[in-house]
C-alpha cells in the first residue's frame, strides 16, 4: 500500500513571507515553522525549517535549539547576530547578510537584532521536531525557575530576581524600544 | 565513533581523576577521552551538595542519568515552552500597596537516595540539598546518543556563574597534542563562564528589559571568585512545592506493623485489618 502513502505524500508546504506565520508581533515580526507534525515528509528527512522575518531593531531573543544544529541563511536585509558556546565565550559576534551562511550548533546560544528594515531568513535544522529554548522573556527558562533560584544563582536581591522574571512580556520577538522606534519614524 | 576505540585488550577500575571545589560542594570527573569511556560514549562526573547547596542549572549536549548515591533534596528541570504550574499564594494586599506578584515556576521535584533521575538532552535542570546529610549524584551524558548532534565530546552548558566547566579541560587536552603550550596557554586564560556572559551587554539589557547592574550580575560579573558551579543559599533555599510525602516502602511497612481491630461478631471476637477499603 506504499503508493496510496509514500507515493502520494505531500511534498511541499509553504512557510514563506506570504504564509500563516506561528509567531507574529506586528512591530516586531514573525516566525513560520515547518516540523513533521504539520508536514510529514519531514519525518523521512529527519529535518525541518523555520522562516523568520525581523522588522527593524526588533530583537530574537537568546535562545537555543536543544536538539538540533541550525543552518541560517539570510534571504533578504542584515542583521546583527551573536553566537556563544559552553563556556560562555562569542564565537561569531558581526552581521548576517543576504546570501550569507551562518552554522550554529546545537545547544549554543544565538540572539539576532535586525539592522534593515525587514530582515528576512530561512533556518534548517537537523531535527524534525526541533525544540526552542528561549533565555529571556515570556515562558523562558528563566521565567519558569522559582524567583529564589534565581536570585541566588545570580547573586541577586528578591526585586532584581523578579525583574529578570517578569520585564520582558514578550516571548520569542521583542519589539524595538520606544526610542528607536520613534528614530525609524 | 572514531576507529579502533573499542579495540579494548585489559579493563581497570576508574577513579575520578579532577576535582572541581565550589562554595557549596564539589564536582569530581572522570576523563571522557579514555579508550572505555569513548567506546561506550558517556562521560561520568559525580556532584556532591553540602547542606543548603544549590547546583546552578546546566543543560547538556545528551540526555543524562542522575544516580541519587546519598542524600535528599528537591530539583526542578526546564522543559522549554512548558506551563508554570507551581504557584505561590497572592499576599494578602496592604493599604496603599498592590498586591505583591505571585512567583511561578514549573514543576519541583523531591529526590531521595536510591532514586534515578531522567534529563533530556538540553534540558535545564538544577538540585538542592535541604538536609544536613551531603547529596551525592552521580551523572552520566549519553554523548552517544542520536540526541546529540555535536561531537563525542561532553558539554555543560551553564546558565549563571563563571565556573569552569567540568570537561573544558578534557576538551583542551583532547585538542593537545603539538599545541599543548598552547592549550595550557588557554586553560589559564579561559577560566569558563555562563552561555550570558557571551553576550554583549546591551543585548541583554533589551531581552531581559533590565539595568546593567543586572545585567553585570546575569553575566556572573559580580561573582566571588570562589562561588563555582554549586552555591550555598544561606538561609535556606524558599521555593513553592508540597511537602514531602513518606516513601511508598516506608508506608508498607507501616501498614504491616498495624495491629488489626477486634470486632464483636456471634462467633466471638474476629480480627479484621484497621484498614477497611470501599
Amino acid at each position: 500500500g506504499i503508493d496510496e502513502t509514500i507515493c502520494t505524500m505531500r511534498l511541499r508546504q509553504n512557510i514563506g513571507q506570504n504564509s500563516s506565520p506561528d509567531i507574529y508581533n506586528p512591530q516586531a515580526g514573525s516566525i513560520t515553522t515547518a516540523t513533521s507534525l504539520d508536514f510529514p515528509a519531514l519525518w523521512l528527512l529527519k529535518l525541518s525549517a523555520q522562516y523568520g522575518s525581523l522588522r527593524k531593531n526588533a530583537m530574537f531573543v537568546p535562545h537555543y535549539t536543544l536538539n538540533a544544529n541550525s543552518i541560517i541563511y539570510a534571504l533578504n536585509g542584515r542583521a546583527l547576530v551573536q553566537v556563544v558556546n559552553c563556556n560562555g565565550e562569542r564565537v561569531f559576534d558581526g552581521e548576517l547578510q543576504e546570501g550569507g551562511v551562518l552554522i550554529v550548533p546545537q545547544n549554543f546560544a544565538v540572539a539576532a537584532k535586525s539592522q534593515s528594515d525587514n530582515f528576512e531568513y530561512v533556518s534548517f535544522k537537523t531535527n524534525d521536531r526541533p525544540s526552542i529554548g528561549n533565555l529571556a522573556g515570556a515562558n523562558s527558562l528563566l521565567n519558569a525557575l522559582p524567583e529564589e533560584v534565581i536570585q541566588h544563582t545570580f547573586n541577586l536581591k528578591s526585586q532584581q530576581a523578579r525583574q529578570v522574571k517578569n520585564n520582558n512580556p514578550f516571548s520569542f520577538l521583542v519589539p524595538p524600544q520606544e526610542s528607536q522606534r520613534r528614530a525609524v519614524a | 565513533p572514531q576507529q579502533n576505540e573499542c579495540q579494548i585488550q585489559k579493563l581497570n577500575a576508574l577513579k575520578p581523576d579532577n576535582r572541581i571545589e565550589s562554595e557549596g560542594g564539589f564536582i569530581e570527573t572522570w576523563n571522557p577521552n579514555n579508550k572505555p569511556f569513548q567506546c561506550a560514549g558517556v562521560a561520568l562526573s559525580r556532584c556532591t551538595l553540602n547542606r543548603n547547596a544549590l547546583r546552578r542549572p546546566s543543560y547538556t549536549n545528551g540526555p543524562q542519568e542522575i544516580y541519587i548515591q546519598q542524600g535528599k533534596g528537591i530539583f526542578g528541570m526546564i522543559y522549554p515552552g512548558c506551563p508554570s504550574t507551581f504557584e505561590e499564594p497572592q499576599q494578602p494586599q496592604q493599604r496603599g500597596q498592590s498586591s505583591r506578584p505571585q512567583d511561578r515556576h514549573q514543576k519541583i521535584y523531591n529526590f531521595r537516595e536510591g532514586d534515578l533521575i531522567a534529563v533530556p538532552t538540553g534540558v535545564a535542570w538544577w538540585m538542592y540539598n535541604n538536609e544536613d546529610t551531603p547529596v551525592v549524584a552521580v551523572s552520566i551524558i549519553d554523548t552517544n546518543s542520536l540526541e546529540n548532534q555535536l561531537d563525542q565530546m561532553p558539554r555543560r552548558f551553564y546558565l549563571a556563574g563563571n565556573q569552569e566547566q567540568e570537561f573544558l579541560k578534557y576538551q583542551q587536552q583532547q585538542q593537545g597534542g603539538s599545541q599543548s603550550q598552547k592549550g595550557k596557554q588557554q586553560e589559564e586564560e579561559n577560566e569558563g563562564s555562563n552561555i550570558l556572559s557571551g553576550f554583549a551587554p546591551e543585548f541583554l539589557k533589551e531581552a531581559f528589559g533590565v539595568n546593567m547592574q543586572i545585567v553585570r550580575n546575569l553575566q556572573g560579573e559580580n561573582e566571588e571568585e570562589d562561588s563555582g558551579a554549586i552555591v550555598t543559599v544561606k538561609g535556606g533555599l524558599r521555593v513553592t512545592a508540597p511537602a514531602m510525602r513518606k516513601p511508598q516502602q516506608e508506608e508498607d511497612d507501616d501498614d504491616e506493623e498495624e495491629q488489626p481491630q477486634c470486632v464483636e461478631t456471634d462467633k466471638g471476637c474476629q480480627r479484621q485489618s484497621k484498614r477497611s477499603r470501599n
